[in-house]
């Protein structure tokens, strides 16, 4: 029988944003089961729950990034298969809109398992993942935190 | 951060997770998840986990791995994801949650922080909830 299960952070999450947590989190589900219900991989469906989080501004990954102390865009994502214990990862990627499709591009693309910073930017490149404005990555929750916790706090 | 895992109708298991990391952090600063058995890991022998939480914490005591080795001696997916998060919170003091599916479908789901967002599909039934007690399902 087919699982698949899914998570979109532990933390303290405010009282506005629980309700379309709820959803986002619906989403993901029905996006990855369906794959699952269709016959597709485990790998897949994965892939699949994710794109949908990191499409949605509601949690921390792809659009909905928060910004590092320099006001910058930072994201890391990994995809695991263990059918053949093969892994892929990015750390500290900016300006595409699905890091987890990186990572598995470095997981089918590469002998390597972990690539960061300017190397997997340039990856992508290669890779021909179409790059987007870092602007659109970050939400209006996600710039208000960081002027929160940069610019003054009592 | 973002994470799923899932066994597909082959048995196969697969994870990933995803994070745009901590507001104001340290450029440069990567946590636990691009990190293998530390932000997830996958084995078709014993199962799938996804980790979100403290990162430096959950790098520490390799929290994905931990929870599968758990497993392999025998713990379930539920068992071993309230061992290894209560055992990372007496370690090093850090707080966190995951999501486990075992090889045979098992679903373990538990965090040691205020909230997690998380659900999971099984049997033609999703559950969700973002509070430990608030879960929900539907068709």
């Amino acid at each position: 029988t087919p699982v698949i299960a899914v998570h979109g952070g532990a933390w303290a999450i405010p009282e506005n944003m629980i309700a379309d947590t709820k959803l986002g989190i619906q989403d993901a589900l029905r996006a990855g089961y369906q794959v699952l219900q269709s016959g597709g991989t485990a790998l897949e469906a994965v892939q699949a729950a994710i794109i949908k989080m990191e499409d949605d501004p509601n949690f921390d990954a792809g659009n909905g990034s928060v910004l590092t102390y320099d006001g910058d865009v930072e994201m890391d994502s990994m995809i695991m298969d263990g059918s053949t214990m093969k892994a892929g990862s990015v750390g500290c990627v900016n300006s595409i809109a699905n890091p987890i499709k990186l990572a598995t591009l470095v997981m089918e693309k590469t002998d390597h398992v972990l690539l960061v910073g300017e190397g997997a930017n340039k990856f992508a490149k290669e890779m021909g993942v179409p790059r987007v404005e870092i602007e659109s990555l970050v939400s209006p929750h996600a710039k208000e935190e960081w002027e929160r916790k940069t610019v003054g706090h009592d | 951060t973002v994470g799923a895992v899932a066994v597909d109708s082959m048995g196969n298991v697969a994870s990933g997770t995803s994070t745009g990391g901590i507001t104001a952090k340290r450029p440069g600063r990567v946590g636990d998840t691009p990190l293998v058995g530390c932000g997830g890991y996958a084995d078709n022998e014993v199962g799938g986990v996804s980790t979100t939480g403290h990162g430096e914490g959950i790098i520490k005591v390799c929290l994905a791995r931990h929870i599968t080795f758990l497993m392999e001696q025998g713990l379930s997916a539920q068992e071993a994801s309230e061992k290894a998060l209560e055992n990372m919170y007496n370690k090093v003091g850090s707080s966190g949650g995951v999501i486990v599916i075992s090889k045979d479908g098992g679903v373990g789901q538990y965090f040691t922080t205020d909230k997690m967002a998380r659900g999971w599909a099984k049997d033609g039934q999703i559950y969700w909830g973002v509070a430990m007690d608030d879960i929900q399902s539907c068709p």
